[in-house]
């Protein structure tokens, strides 16, 4: 069966 | 509609900050730098050209696609931190 990739969420930086 | 394209934005360093948060990056589920907050006071707020949302193309006519996010991030620093200009050059997209 086909494995669903999911994407993890990003980090936010404060610049 | 106006299907605008990239847009450049030239941040003056007019603070001791940029005074934005982004969010995103290569491999994550927001592959270009977003803008996802703006602080008042900060060089970027005082532009006011730049909008919360907006995706992050380019710095300095440096590309940030396939850049994972702590490298765009660093690229973003070191744009503000460098003495050589007293601006930043953004390449912004409205995707919305």
């Amino acid at each position: 069966r086909e494995k669903r990739l999911t994407l993890p969420p990003s980090e936010i930086t404060l610049l | 509609s106006g299907q605008s394209g990239p847009t450049l934005v030239r941040v003056s360093k007019s603070a001791n900050t940029l005074g934005i948060a982004v969010e995103g990056g290569a491999n994550t589920r927001q592959p270009l730098p977003r803008i996802a907050s703006i602080q008042k006071g900060g060089s970027a707020h005082l532009c006011g050209q730049l909008r919360v949302g907006q995706v992050i193309l380019e710095v300095n006519g440096m590309s940030l696609k396939g850049m994972e996010h702590r490298d765009a991030a660093r690229v973003i620093a070191e744009a503000f931190k460098t003495k050589e200009k007293d601006y930043i050059d953004f390449l912004i997209a409205d995707f919305n």
